[in-house]
């Protein structure tokens, strides 16, 4: 319904983003 | 009757408090669970760190907006709260969703992803009130009757990341989860959230100082070593 556009791999959660997978 | 600007506003409030339940003042059951899931529960860190963080938005709201409105920022940070535990539940689910396991205990005794998230949430919450609106950005209301106004001040991102002292590089890391994880945040709350990613992108996360520098060092360090590969014959 937005416009956002998300940039992030299936395979990239917030884990991953903050280093704690 | 007519969509006006303040008519918007006031839907958008009352479609965040609606969503909001009353009781989410604390962990839901589920969220609880995933505490306890931890191999170190993160349970009392992280309600030292709401007190302390809301005691710091209170006061540097009502430093920004007025010395009345500390009541108002105390009302702000409540929702904001709210919205932090809804969005971090939602943001578990998914992960134990991809990842198979239940014990976050890494994520969840990782204060920086904390505070990133609740930054968050209480951005949604004052861009709601039309508090933290880009002057480009439609609206910008907020001070009503309360004798607060907090047009006339700067509580504008980035003003939340020096309130509760966070690298906009680690902002940045927690918007798009945020919106993935709140499918209910309206068209404008999305808009601003990009906004303000733009803004770390272009300009904030390069500004003196920037975690970013080290970690494109240690980046360019690293790939440095790496087996350069022949090209073909």
């Amino acid at each position: 319904s937005h416009d956002y556009h998300f940039g992030l791999e299936d395979h990239e959660g917030i884990s991953e983003l903050f280093d704690c997978d | 009757p007519p969509q006006t600007p303040i008519r918007a506003a006031m839907n958008s409030i009352q479609q965040l408090r609606g969503d909001l339940p009353s009781s989410g003042d604390q962990p839901s059951t589920n969220l609880a669970t995933y505490f306890k899931n931890c191999t170190v529960d993160p349970t009392q860190d992280m309600l030292k760190r709401l007190e302390t963080l809301g005691q710091v938005f209170s006061q540097r709201f009502g430093q920004a907006v007025g010395p009345r409105c500390v009541v108002l920022g105390r009302q702000r940070f409540t929702l904001g709260v709210r919205l932090y535990y809804k969005v971090m539940e939602a943001m578990l689910k998914s992960e134990e969703k991809r990842l198979s396991v239940q014990n976050f205990s890494k994520l969840l005794n990782d204060s920086t992803f904390h505070t990133s998230l609740l930054a968050c949430a209480l951005e949604v919450v004052m861009a709601t009130y039309g508090e933290s609106s880009f002057k480009t950005g439609g609206y910008n209301c907020g001070g009503g009757s309360s004798g607060c106004d907090p047009a006339e001040t700067n509580v504008c991102f980035p003003w939340i990341l020096d309130v509760v002292n966070l690298a906009a590089f680690d902002f940045y890391k927690v918007i798009e989860s945020f919106i993935k994880a709140d499918p209910t945040l309206s068209k404008d709350i999305v808009k601003h959230l990009e906004t303000c990613e733009n803004l770390i992108m272009e300009r904030i996360a390069w500004r003196t100082g920037s975690v970013l520098f080290e970690l494109l060092k240690q980046e360019h360090e690293g790939g440095a070593a790496e087996q350069i590969e022949t090209p073909a014959s």
